[in-house]
């Protein structure tokens, strides 16, 4: 009867049977409001998103802020040790949060923390990454594409500029990079239903 | 349910963290 919400920023994967759903919710949105909190913080930094209508900044954000909020988190996903480290520090097995009922959506993000660490990127370079990625965002509800797309352009520009000239032996690093937003946009659909589920029948 | 933010709370507090700001810019 214990219901479960295994994701690393809640404090717990498992509250007691006792708990009711909307208390489990509740206290669940407490653990993950700060975070997303920071996420706006990060796009207010963003050069250019304020130029935005206030409505386009919303749109991206809704669409975008767990996409961000993965690339930013995904040092918590070990792959060779197979954990999962929640914010609280509490380490716990992928064979355990898979007994939870977890484990598609738990793949897919080990198998992008992965990829993504693979390419061994600086502070900065994932910071101007994790940029385009909110900008990149679903277009669903933009008013001002244009902006929008040329906000896109201009930091698409600044990270191929950073990657390659840091490395500039290193032609296929930029591309692989870009390949992870399509899998951050199903991961982002995935981890949607998968909370959705949870509010209709936990 | 095609509105997923929404339905989980996550637009109220972009919102409101969008609307700090722009409370704090000046006229």
């Amino acid at each position: 009867g214990a219901k479960v919400l295994a994701c690393p920023l809640n404090s717990c994967p498992v509250a007691p049977a006792s708990r009711s759903s909307q208390e489990m919710w509740e206290s669940f949105s407490q653990c993950f409001t700060p975070a997303v909190k920071e996420v706006v913080e990060f796009a207010k930094s963003i050069p250019g998103f304020q130029t935005l209508t206030q409505q386009d900044q919303v749109m991206l954000l809704k669409s975008g802020t767990f996409q961000v909020l993965m690339v930013r988190f995904c040092s918590l996903f070990d792959p060779k040790e197979r954990t999962v480290t929640f914010l609280n520090g509490q380490t716990y097995s992928l064979a355990s949060l898979r007994a939870l009922g977890m484990g598609v959506l738990l793949d897919a993000m080990f198998d992008f923390s992965e990829k993504l660490g693979s390419l061994g990127l600086e502070p900065d370079e994932m910071a101007l990454f994790m940029a385009v990625v909110l900008v990149s965002a679903d277009r669903c509800g933009i008013v001002d594409v244009g902006a929008v797309e040329q906000l896109q352009e201009n930091l698409i520009k600044a990270l191929r500029t950073l990657i390659t000239s840091r490395r500039p032996d290193d032609t296929t690093l930029f591309p692989k990079l870009l390949l992870r937003l399509p899998d951050l946009r199903t991961l982002n659909n995935q981890h949607s239903d998968k909370l959705l589920a949870f509010r209709i029948d936990p | 349910f095609s509105d997923p933010a929404s339905n989980l709370g996550l637009e109220d507090i972009i919102r409101k963290a969008l609307m700090g700001n722009l409370e704090d810019r000046p006229e």
